[in-house]
């Protein structure tokens, strides 16, 4: 309020410099009063959103689920074009930060997004940009591997957005309460996920134990080896024991992904999709978010069968590189307007070993922009 | 950005027909956060 008496003084004064007449008085408000307006909005809508994020996790607390809402705003979003967005974030943030800024700089976006300096391998002055920065590998120790070897642990320091077992058919993941998208739409049509006809379940739980897991055995190579095209996924039920977990990364937290278990990785799939954003507000809001999305796939075998990573890109954090390929490219210019483009796969040599990682091994990492 | 991870696990097949039968148990609840090499998930030997 004192600011804008302030301003209203400054501009009545200028305009009795001025001769006092009426057009002038109009436009010396003009400038200050459209930047005032905008500051004034731009704070409204950060309160508001501070308000319903703030609602949102007092919600989350006491445990109600919030459904599938899509919003004017989403549908906004898939107008923008975010690719080239997040290709300039990334040129921005790629800007050389001169040495005596760095540590205020990174010091900023540690406070701002609460990610803990101590961990980072080298001391701040050492990282040339944010970009840099951002994809900072931890001090040795830093994340120690649980040596139990009957545990799958975390390939990615995150929030568990959802897990649980994949039934019924066509394999279908919970993106939010009232929306799920199918597991092959995220991985590829031309996934080894391994599913079953639905009217082999019923036989199969039928009989003796042994004859049961060695017609498992049998039927997972059976649909591993055979043409994705003479399955019908939509149809198909996922063989039991068929997990998912969703891991969501904060701006703030490391940016690594590492093997959550012995894997061989056999396939590897590059979806050039969307760059939407996905926060947990673009969950409830945005139908599809994962599956359109630019996306990284690996797949391929752990001890107990199956395993597949799918390393979803956002506007921000746009491009993924590859640890085992790091000639991959991802987050690149638009050929085609087209955002259903068939991935694009490549089958890791030699044949039936692919490339093999040990538990905690970097596979890949998250890029700015 | 997002990681999905889709896997196979044990399960215990003489609970095969009924529902919540899996042997593998996720150690995590939704939320939780995590870090990397941290369990995800245990089973046992059958």
């Amino acid at each position: 309020a004192s600011f804008l008496k302030k301003l209203h003084k400054t501009t009545q004064a200028r305009s009795f410099s001025n001769g006092g007449g009426g057009g002038s008085k109009g436009d010396s408000f003009l400038l200050p009063g459209a930047t005032v307006a905008t500051l004034l909005m731009l704070g409204a809508l950060h309160v508001r959103r501070m308000y319903d994020d703030r609602k949102v996790e007092e919600a989350q607390e006491k445990g109600t689920e919030f459904e599938f809402q899509p919003d004017v705003k989403s549908t906004f979003l898939r107008l923008l074009p975010l690719r080239s967005i997040s290709r300039c974030w990334g040129l921005l943030t790629s800007v050389e930060i001169p040495v005596s800024l760095r540590p205020y700089v990174y010091g900023a976006w540690a406070r701002a997004f609460n990610s803990n300096l101590e961990e980072a391998a080298f001391p701040l002055d050492e990282y040339a940009s944010l970009r840099e920065f951002f994809v900072r590998t931890l001090k040795e120790g830093s994340r120690p591997i649980d040596p139990d070897p009957q545990c799958l642990v975390s390939p990615v320091d995150g929030t568990v957005l959802r897990f649980g077992e994949l039934r019924g058919a066509g394999a279908m993941i919970e993106q939010v309460k009232g929306f799920s998208y199918s597991a092959f739409s995220l991985l590829g049509a031309s996934s080894f996920l391994p599913l079953i006809a639905k009217g082999d379940v019923n036989e199969e739980s039928s009989e003796p134990e042994n004859a049961s897991r060695e017609k498992s055995k049998k039927s997972w190579l059976r649909v591993s080896l055979a043409s994705p095209k003479v399955r019908d996924p939509v149809s198909a039920c996922p063989m039991k024991g068929l997990f998912y977990c969703v891991i969501y990364l904060k701006p703030g937290d490391y940016h690594r992904i590492h093997a959550p278990a012995d894997w061989n990785v056999l396939v590897r799939r590059h979806f050039s999709g969307r760059l939407l954003p996905v926060n947990e507000r673009a969950t409830r809001t945005i139908r599809n978010l994962y599956v359109e999305n630019e996306r990284v796939v690996l797949e391929g075998l752990w001890k107990e069968g199956f395993m597949a990573l799918a390393a979803v890109g956002a506007t921000n954090i746009g491009s993924i590189e590859l640890s085992i390929e790091p000639e991959l490219r991802t987050n690149q210019a638009r050929k085609k307007l087209l955002h259903s483009e068939p991935p694009e796969d490549r089958i890791y040599e030699p044949d039936g070993i692919g490339r093999t990682l040990k538990k905690g091994d970097e596979v890949a990492a998250f890029n700015m922009g | 950005s997002t990681v999905v991870l889709v896997f196979q696990a044990p399960i215990s097949l003489s609970q095969e027909n009924r529902d919540s039968s899996s042997e593998f148990r996720f150690s995590v609840q939704r939320g939780d956060r995590v870090r990397v090499g941290e369990a995800l998930g245990r089973w046992q030997d059958q």
